[in-house]
């Protein structure tokens, strides 16, 4: 790990008294690698280390470590409160008047149906009422799937299979909701390039349509450098409220969480531990920075 | 760095961006750049205008540096086992390779191995129902490797030339799952009294450096000898390819660029890398 890697450093330097450019150039080049290692994406990287680097100049250093402990340690907690802050604790408020509406998007892929289920029941466990609406009409048996999920949560789902208009399948779902008195509304959506402009206008019709209280981007953590790319574009068509992070339980550093939110400012509140519907927790910056330094 | 004249440290910045950027991982990035570097200082790269067809080319060789797979159809049915990590593109994958070989004239047949994920089978067998192919299946929750197993029986008291089973999406972080997959392949070649000719491992373009250690611990449990990379239709790079190869040996066979049956091509490493640059 990185404080393995930069021992001979700390060893080496022990004793200055403030952080200068000079005693922690190793320590800097070593986090620089650490993160593209990470998947961070390039440019990020770049304005990260500027700005921790500007930060930690100057500072004086504690006693008993190096600059360059002392320089890790501050990269530490910068990206700790990059990624939310040491006390954050994601929350979704429901609307005082329901149902409230929760739409999901994102690449192919991504784990959203999946998610839908795991959101399901997140919320039905506490008590409230959810509707699944299975607003994908490409995939095929895409409407199964949310289906199977919901039958085995004993979560209802709105599906339309004759219906080719994802529009009106949210709609016609919403409408389904107010009527059944549901809580809580989940709707799921096909998987999408960010480039392929004839879907991204279909998710942005249904967001007008429907106009959820929370819009979820659900990304890949093991996404490279294109993390980018699609949340930028997805965010910028959505105005996204929040990222849902899936497949944690895998080995990937996730550095795709430090480039997502350093692309659009939104925060990243649940993440997938795993295909089961239970394995869903909320989003820890620290747990995550630790995994990204490496 | 297109269009500079000498080579500075801003260009060398610049390549270093358009690399990492790629997905071909910081460490593989520095060796290339180490590479052009030194053909400059060497004097066989005379002028930083060639460096984009220097680079290409040195990504071309990397690419090309690989034994060409050799589609051994002594035996029958020739069996592609096609695994790898969740929502990699497995399933949709299947169904363009079940395109290709049946507009090749071959008889094909197809293995719901994943019983695991909702509405699985389902999937396949919509695929199946499209491409007019038979597809196995057993009810949700059934041992993969008894999927596997009929299908393979059935395949070959069928005559079919060419099978391919899917498998359920799994990480190779889960222990339990890889053993399954080692437990699939040994049922396989113990039905067919010969390992499969093809196992694949489907790998997602939009994933970054984890891909390389996904295609290790695949190759290292189940002989994976094949790489399809999916989802080139994005603003992915697919930079990893370069690292597959170079460290792993392994061939990339295909790239999938669309959710249809035709969105699949044999790879080439020129028009590959030409895309890059794209
Ligand atoms: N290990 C693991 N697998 C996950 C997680 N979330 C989803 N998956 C799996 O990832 C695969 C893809 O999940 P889906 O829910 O189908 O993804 P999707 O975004 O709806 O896919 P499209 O609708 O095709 O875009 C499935 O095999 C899921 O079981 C997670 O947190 N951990
Ligand atoms: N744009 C694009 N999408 C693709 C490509 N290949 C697959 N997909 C999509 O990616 C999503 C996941 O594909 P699947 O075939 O279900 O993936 P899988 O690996 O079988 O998933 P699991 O079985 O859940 O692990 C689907 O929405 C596919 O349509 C591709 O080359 N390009
Ligand atoms: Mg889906
Ligand atoms: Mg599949």
């Amino acid at each position: 790990d990185l404080n393995e890697k930069l021992s001979g450093v700390f060893k080496r330097l022990k004793g200055e008294t403030r952080i200068s450019e000079a005693n922690i150039a190793d320590a800097v080049k070593q986090v620089r690698m650490a993160l593209l290692e990470a998947d961070v994406n390039y440019k990020v990287v770049k304005s990260f280390i500027a700005g921790v680097q500007e930060a930690a100049l100057g500072e004086s250093v504690i006693k008993s470590v190096s600059p360059a402990q002392q320089f890790i340690k501050i990269v530490h907690d910068n990206l700790v409160d990059i990624l939310g802050g040491k006390d954050y604790t994601p929350s979704l408020p429901l609307k005082p008047i329901p149902p409230t509406i929760i739409m999901l998007s994102g690449l192919q892929g991504s784990g959203k149906t999946t998610s839908a289920g795991k959101l399901g029941r997140y919320f039905s466990k506490d008590g409230k009422n959810v509707l699944l609406i299975a607003a994908d009409i490409y995939r095929p048996a895409a409407i199964d799937q949310l289906e199977v999920l919901g039958k085995n949560l004993n979560i209802d789902v709105y599906s339309d299979k004759k219906c080719k208009d994802a529009v009106k399948i949210a709609r016609d779902g919403l409408e389904y909701a107010k009527k059944a008195a549901k809580d809580i509304v989940i709707v799921d959506t096909a998987g999408r390039l960010h480039i392929d402009e004839e879907l991204m206008k279909e998710v942005e019709n249904v967001k007008k349509t429907i106009s959820p209280d929370y819009t979820f981007f659900v990304a890949d953590a093991m996404t490279g450098q294109d993390a980018v790319n699609a949340a930028t574009e997805f965010n910028n068509r959505l105005e996204i409220t929040g990222v849902i992070l899936t497949k944690t339980d895998g080995d990937a550093r996730g550095g795709a969480a430090l480039s997502i939110r350093y692309a659009t400012g939104k925060p990243l509140m649940f993440i997938g531990t795993g295909e089961k519907t239970e394995e869903f927790e909320l989003f820890h910056p620290d747990r995550m920075a630790s995994r990204i330094l490496g | 760095f297109l269009g500079k004249k000498t080579i500075d440290d801003e260009l060398l910045e610049n390549l270093e961006e358009f690399l990492i950027t790629a997905d071909i991982g910081p460490q593989a990035a520095d060796m290339i750049i180490e590479k052009i570097r030194t053909e400059y200082t060497r004097g066989t790269l005379k002028d930083a205008e060639r460096i984009t067809d220097a680079l290409k080319q040195t990504l071309t060789e990397i690419l090309s540096d690989v034994e060409e797979f050799n589609e051994d159809m002594t035996n029958k049915p020739y069996v592609i086992l096609v695994s790898g990590v969740n929502g990699a593109g497995k399933t949709t994958s299947i169904a363009k390779l079940a395109n290709m070989y049946k507009n090749a004239g071959k008889s094909v047949m197809l293995i719901a191995g994943d019983t695991f994920r909702a509405a699985a089978a389902d999937q396949l067998a919509e695929w199946g129902r499209r491409l007019d192919i038979p597809v196995i299946r057993k009810e949700d929750g059934s041992d993969p490797a008894a999927v596997i197993h009929d299908g393979l029986t059935s395949a070959k008291s069928k005559n079919i030339d060419v099978v391919i089973a899917d498998t359920a999406g799994r990480l190779h972080t889960k222990h339990n799952l890889m053993q399954e997959l080692v437990k699939i392949n040994k049922v396989a070649e113990k039905v067919l009294t010969y390992p499969v000719q093809e196992s694949i491992i489907v790998l997602d373009a939009t994933s970054g450096q984890n891909a390389l250690t996904q295609a290790k611990m695949f190759k290292d449990a189940i002989n994976v000898n094949g790489v399809i990379l999916t989802k080139l239709d994005g603003t992915a790079k697919g930079g990893i390819a370069l690292r597959i190869v170079n460290e792993l040996h392994l061939p990339i066979r295909y790239i999938g660029f669309g959710e249809s049956m035709e969105d699949l091509r044999p790879f080439n490493a020129e028009n590959f890398v030409e895309a890059m640059f794209n």
